[in-house]
């Protein structure tokens, strides 16, 4: 085998929780992860 | 969420989207698996029902809650999103329910720190009141799945949630599995009466050992007892932690004589998918040729009184611990699970078998297990960035793998547990496919609850995607282990080649793995499987309802626009395009209680707005009719006004 090929860490390192990743993808939801429809968007 | 509306079938059709990435797509099944064993809901794919969920992959994860009739309801479980929790989590969204601090005696339980909050952020801390939101008559679970954790939207470095009761304050926001409060809500909101999948579960603490039997013609018997000569000295329910209770069932082959066997069978079952996992664990304290034979004796017309067929001895020579074992079975029938126990040697002395914590489902077993001994010290002695390797297990698939922990972390991850699948290769082995196509390799730390229903195991799955290309590198990651991997010295002093892992650092932190049964007699058992997905690189087939002729009420048969025609027509809200007696016309969909209508299915009717019009209408017709009844008031009034005046002329000169 030639050189090392290095480990892959699928979370690159970071535990990050449902909220950071929607945050990070600036999804900006309702409670984090919660679509809301028309009716809901209205009340709110 | 309050109302019957937003409830859904509690067998739900779901479609899985092409850019779903394909690990997803394997946790997504197998967190339906989890629904099917732990509750009554169900999920099947898509076959034209009017509602149904669709999996896509969107920027995070994120979903709707309760059931919106909306035909098509999104879902989407993004990069980063394929945790197996994060997807029951978004699930349970579907299904109805809110995050747990969000009930409406939130207050009573934990203090929310609007200061730490992040600007703009607040809302995400609202609550609902209690007509609008249900907490099903459960109590507040800080080890909800759907809980914040401590620093969700957190400004600094302090927390936006503090628990009134500081035990629970690293306990909210576990992600890991569904906690026993998550499932008693789901089986009420949904009136489920068992999972779909379970079959049984017996830790043998009640007398009746759970309906199980002796088995009639054999010449000894299994006894419940909490202490067997010759070990074990407690059951592993309990591990003898509570005094009067703490009982398995034990065959004292010892004091049996030679040929002497013992029966064990389960109560009658009754099997739906045609194929089951038997777990249990067992002490074996007999002698090195006695045996223990697992049997399932299956009835049917022919056999009214059942017909044994025998399924695998467990072998394994006399060790002085309870060992986890798994059995796949393939019945089709009602069926009982037989424990036959026998004395082959001779002699007498103190030992024999000893069964605790049985449970039978219809679910795959795992393929491997790999028990690390002394798994606290383990923790606490190995320095970070330091790893210990499973042993290499060859899978059905083909193909031979490691697992790889780092039980301190790896470098930057301190506190946690870091874990990493690795691909294996002999010298001349061959047979494999290179770079490995399409196989899904998950490790589970198992949580052992005795009973399967209530166990929070901790899992997470790498899927091996061939044409996944290593870092800074034009290799294949997944390539064979010869090539791109390094040679390895095996503890038995054999040479093999093992490829680079991929996993993740933040497997588990320290805490939670110190919690609930993930260590158990000082061990830990990681329970490791590898499943082939190639089956989810093919896209989900569309119901045949929508490709299909459609015949519409007056009798003219529509088929489906040639190509041509139904270009000039663009159907809205996915309406479809007919030809309908030579013209391309719009097929709308319709709800239950609502319906898209116009020639392109651009407008939206409801039943709501039916009784809007109603209702505008007869308040209309009463407004006509007060201004009516105003204006003949007033005239009245003018005219009766000018009377009066008239007769109040006074006469002074009228005669004249």
């Amino acid at each position: 085998p030639t050189t090392n090929v290095l480990d892959y860490d699928v979370d690159s390192g970071r535990d990050l929780d449902i909220f950071d990743i929607n945050e990070e993808a600036g999804l900006n939801l309702v409670e984090g992860d919660i679509v809301l429809d028309e009716r809901q968007t209205r009340n709110s | 969420i309050i109302g019957d509306e937003y409830r859904w079938p509690k067998t739900i059709p779901y479609y899985m989207e092409d850019d779903l990435e394909i690990n997803a797509k394997g946790v997504i099944l197998k967190a339906f698996e989890q629904y099917r064993l732990k509750t009554c809901i169900d999920f099947k794919p898509w076959s034209g029902e009017a509602n149904y969920i669709s999996i896509f992959k969107g920027g995070g994860c994120f979903s709707s809650v309760g059931n919106r009739r909306v035909g098509k309801q999104s879902l989407s479980i993004g990069s980063n999103c394929d945790r197996i929790a994060t997807i029951e989590h978004e699930f349970l969204h579907a299904l109805g329910f809110w995050h747990e601090q969000s009930r409406a005696d939130r207050d009573d339980y934990v203090n929310i720190m609007w200061d730490r909050i992040s600007e703009g952020k607040e809302h995400n801390f609202n609550t609902y009141n209690d007509n609008t939101s249900s907490s099903l008559g459960v109590p507040y679970d800080y080890g909800s799945m759907m809980h914040y954790s401590k620093n969700a939207f957190r400004n600094g470095t302090e927390p936006t949630i503090v628990t009134k009761i500081p035990a629970f304050s690293d306990v909210i926001g576990q992600r890991m599995e569904f906690s026993d409060s998550d499932l008693l809500k789901l089986h009420r909101l949904y009136n489920c009466t068992q999972g779909s999948t379970f079959l049984d579960s017996c830790d043998f603490e009640r007398e009746n050992i759970c309906g199980m039997i002796q088995g009639q013609g054999d010449k000894a018997d299994w006894v419940r007892v909490a202490k067997a000569d010759g070990g074990p000295n407690t059951d592993y329910s309990n591990m003898g932690k509570c005094t009067g209770s703490g009982y398995f069932m034990h065959f004292s082959t010892g004091t049996a004589n030679t040929g002497d066997t013992a029966l064990l069978e389960s109560r009658l079952l009754y099997p739906k998918r045609g194929y089951q996992c038997l777990q249990f664990f067992y002490y074996n304290s007999a002698g090195p040729s006695d045996s223990l034979k697992i049997h399932v004796r299956e009835y049917d017309n022919a056999n009214p009184n059942g017909k044994l067929r025998f399924i695998k001895t467990i072998d394994g020579s006399p060790q002085d611990l309870w060992q986890l074992h798994h059995v796949s079975l393939d019945v089709k029938k009602k069926f009982r699970v037989v424990f036959q126990g026998t004395k082959e040697g001779s002699g007498t002395f103190a030992g024999g078998q000893s069964l605790d914590d049985i449970n039978l489902s219809e679910t795959t077993c795992p393929e491997f297990i790999w028990r690390v001994k002394n798994f606290s010290h383990v923790m606490e002695n190995t320095p970070t960035n330091t790893s210990i390797f499973s042993p290499p297990f060859t899978s059905k698939e083909g193909y031979t793998f490691q697992m790889e922990l780092y039980p301190s972390g790896k470098a930057g991850s301190p506190g946690e547990l870091s874990a990493y699948a690795h691909l294996v290769a002999r010298e001349g082995d061959t047979g494999q496919i290179w770079p490995c196509p399409w196989k899904q390799i998950t490790m589970m730390l198992m949580d052992q609850h005795p009973h399967i229903q209530k166990r929070m195991s901790n899992q997470r799955s790498v899927t091996t995607d061939p044409n996944m290309k290593a870092t800074d590198s034009d290799r294949f990651f997944w390539d064979d282990p010869r090539k791109v991997g390094v040679e390895v010295t095996h503890t038995d002093g054999s040479k093999y080649f093992r490829g680079p892992g991929s996993g993740t650092a933040v497997y588990l932190t320290h805490l939670r793995a110190k919690s609930r049964d993930f260590i158990k007699g000082g061990d830990a058992i990681f329970l490791l499987t590898m499943e082939d997905v190639s089956h989810l690189t093919v896209t989900q087939p569309l119901p045949s309802t929508t490709q299909q002729p459609v015949t519409t009420a007056v009798t003219t048969t529509v088929t489906t626009a040639p190509i041509n025609l139904c270009l000039s027509v663009q159907c809205l809200n996915n309406g479809v395009c007919m030809v309908d007696e030579g013209k391309a016309a719009c097929r709308c969909v319709v709800g239950d209680d609502w319906w898209y209508y116009g020639d392109s299915c651009q407008y939206k009717g409801s039943i709501m707005d039916k009784t809007t019009l109603a209702l505008a209408s007869s308040l209309s017709v009463l407004g006509v009719m007060l201004l009516v009844t105003a204006v003949s008031v007033i005239c009245l009034k003018k005219k009766y006004k000018k009377h009066a005046n008239n007769s109040s002329v006074v006469m002074e000169n009228i005669s004249a």
